[in-house]
């Protein structure tokens, strides 16, 4: 079985000259996982 | 009648070797194949779509009816002496970790109680960063990334993709579009569609030039990150985060088998099969998850929605376009559910 996520989240941009990193995935394809563990902050 | 005897002496013996030997070969093949696929992924290769024969053939299979006649098989209820013996030999073939089972084994009557397992209190801690989203499952990450542009497309595989809106369906919140020069900024506002209210989603895609420099606001992308589980993880689903889930949607579709090898040769796989879709916001805007059935897993329950009935034995061979819809609370704030919480589980057949 599969499970999807869609998600709206807030992309880096620049702000009066600065760079705003924002959401950013923490895991990659290939990766294993378990519930509870952040897979993006 | 003696030759015709001796005949069908050998009849049976011999049709049980046939079957032996063709089952060996298409093990030795199956062996040969995941071979290649892991000496690819060595190399780095990422697996391309490449359909064949035996996923066209897949269609004419009534996946249905072997699903659900799996579910009854698993549901037979093992004798208490021989369940530790039987779920270790599972746990063995299916890499599960028995340790982590709330229960002694002897309390699973049947495979199918087994494999919907609670884990033992503690075996998954939730990350509490306010910020974070955190897996809803056990599992391996099978994509991630940004939609952008239009059409919105997810990638079921390197050469293949589906949109988002096919995946939820046409009347999702979730408007992907891009938007035109004149829209002004409210216009982006999301605020959640219930009936009554007089507001609704618009997320936009619009290309970074076209949305307004001066707003205020972050900038909003959308993200998708697609999950398998293997029939040997823990199958319960929880929350990725603190949201207010606002209806259900089921797909009743097919049920394709959802193995690395399905979904490199099974075209439009994820928007075929039986799915239901929990959607709602959170506070970054609008969220959304799919739970996708398989051939073996093809049931998906929802403790917030006990009554839901999947994998019918009356679902539409075609899978039908419109999907059975439900508004949680219409008019209020939908299902409140905290990061970590359960919220569905899967079950065989």
């Amino acid at each position: 079985s599969t499970v999807v996520l869609v998600f709206q989240a807030p992309v880096s941009e620049m702000r009066n000259g600065q760079a705003i990193s924002n959401f950013e995935f923490s895991v990659r394809n290939g990766d294993k996982v378990k519930v509870g563990e952040a897979i993006g902050r | 009648g003696g030759g015709a005897g001796s005949g069908n002496k050998f009849l049976v013996p011999g049709a049980t070797v046939a079957t032996m030997l063709m089952l060996g070969i298409l093990h030795a093949r199956r062996l040969y194949d995941d071979k290649k696929v892991e000496d690819r992924k060595e190399k780095g290769i990422e697996p391309e779509f490449s359909p064949d024969v035996k996923a066209s053939f897949m269609k004419l299979l009534p996946l249905r009816s072997m699903s659900r006649f799996w579910g009854h098989l698993m549901e037979m209820q093992i004798p208490v002496f021989l369940r530790p013996t039987v779920y270790k030999a599972w746990a063995r073939a299916f890499h599960s970790d028995l340790e982590e089972a709330a229960l002694p084994l002897e309390n699973y009557a049947s495979l199918q109680e087994f494999f919907v397992r609670k884990l033992k209190e503690g075996s998954r801690p939730i990350d509490t960063d306010p910020n974070c989203l955190v897996s809803p499952v056990d599992g391996k990450i099978l994509q991630i990334g940004e939609i952008r542009g239009p059409g919105a497309l997810i990638d079921q595989v390197k050469g293949f993709s589906y949109s988002v809106s096919s995946l939820l369906g046409t009347n999702s919140n979730l408007h992907i579009n891009d938007l035109e020069e004149e829209k002004s900024e409210e216009d982006l506002s999301g605020v959640v569609d219930v009936p009554g209210a007089k507001s609704w989603w618009c997320v936009s895609l619009a290309s970074p030039k076209r949305q307004n420099p001066m707003s205020m606001r972050p900038k909003r992308g959308i993200f998708y990150c697609v999950i398998y589980l293997k029939p040997g993880d823990y199958h319960r689903v929880h929350s990725p985060v603190d949201w207010n889930i606002l209806r259900r949607r089921h797909f009743s579709g097919r049920l394709f088998p959802q193995n690395e090898r399905a979904v490199q040769t099974i075209r439009n796989l994820y928007i075929e099969n039986e799915r239901v879709v929990l959607e709602g916001e959170w506070k970054e805007g609008f969220i959304a998850l799919a739970a996708i059935g398989a051939t073996n897993i093809g049931s998906i329950r929802l403790f917030i929605e006990p009554e839901i009935q999947t994998n019918k034995p009356t679902a539409k061979l075609v899978p039908s376009e419109r999907p059975d819809e439900r508004m949680y609370e219409p008019g209020g704030t939908g299902v409140v559910v905290k990061k970590g919480e359960e919220v569905a589980a899967f079950y065989m057949g």
